[in-house]
């Protein structure tokens, strides 16, 4: 099964 | 003090119930540029922004930026008692705990008023980069939603796989395969069934379709719908809502163990 990406990893906290 | 009137109130409505599937309590920004909100999921793997702009309300006044916490879910049963014609008018002092929706009846016959409580919510903003996506394609909102809802029954995740030519949606699960292909088409006389492809080069990405179900919630906001994907980038999902603004969905991908 594919894992499943976080959006943690592509956007910064501003 | 924050005011806003909506003529057509049941957008709000609309919108309230293309999210609180994803996101439970979330904090709607006021400002002079409008009325806005961007919240994550609680497992942080998609996000929702949505954007109405204050020229696209009848009246709308916010003499100070407000954050407005609320449950979405108790916000949507508030909304669910506005008739489908009625102008919605959301009220909220500065300094105040709690908003209030008025309704009035397209006759001017019944007015009443309903009013919210609101939390301390905290929030993370995240900074969302501009980015050129190899491909985008406009279709039909209600073919989307078909094709996520048709998948669902075969698998539990879709590959979306886009060429020149069109764009193919595959699944696979423990009773079999499907693969839905939708190619570009141009319609002049209805825009609204058009299929526009506009790709810089081929990307084929891999979602959860239990998410992209979710966005398609908000299909009663747009005739169309736009999907942005690029390599092992997040995927935007976006209504655009005709004369005031959007609501975008960002999802991440699934990548191969």
């Amino acid at each position: 099964t594919p894992l499943q990406n976080n959006l943690d990893e592509f956007f910064a906290l501003i | 003090m924050f005011e806003a009137r909506l003529t057509q109130g049941v957008l709000l409505r609309k919108l309230l119930d293309s999210m609180k599937d994803l996101v439970q309590d979330a904090n709607f920004d006021c400002s002079s540029t409008g009325f806005a909100l961007q919240a994550m999921d609680s497992s942080h793997v998609s996000l929702i922004h949505m954007q109405l702009r204050s020229d696209g309300f009848d009246h709308f006044r916010c003499d100070r930026n407000l954050s407005m916490g609320v449950s979405l879910n108790n916000m949507a049963k508030i909304l669910k008692c506005m008739g489908n014609d009625d102008v919605l008018t959301m009220k909220a002092e500065d300094q105040g705990d709690s908003v209030t929706f008025m309704f009035e009846s397209a006759n001017q016959e019944r007015i009443s008023d309903f009013e919210l409580k609101l939390m301390d919510i905290d929030s993370e903003q995240l900074g969302i980069p501009d980015t050129d996506y190899s491909a985008t394609v406009k279709m039909p909102s209600a073919e989307f939603a078909r094709i996520c809802k048709d998948l669902s029954t075969i698998g539990d995740t879709v590959l979306i796989a886009v060429t020149k030519d069109g764009v193919r949606f595959s699944t696979t699960g423990d009773i079999g395969s499907a693969n839905v292909t939708v190619r570009s088409h141009s319609n002049v006389d209805k825009p609204e069934e058009q299929v526009v492809i506009d790709m810089q080069e081929p990307v084929a990405l891999t979602f959860a379709l239990r998410y992209l179900n979710s966005f398609a919630k908000a299909t009663p906001l747009s005739n169309q719908v736009m999907i942005s994907m690029s390599k092992e980038l997040p995927v935007v999902v976006q209504y655009r809502i005709e004369d005031m603004g959007h609501i975008s969905y960002y999802l991440a991908p699934k990548i191969e163990d």
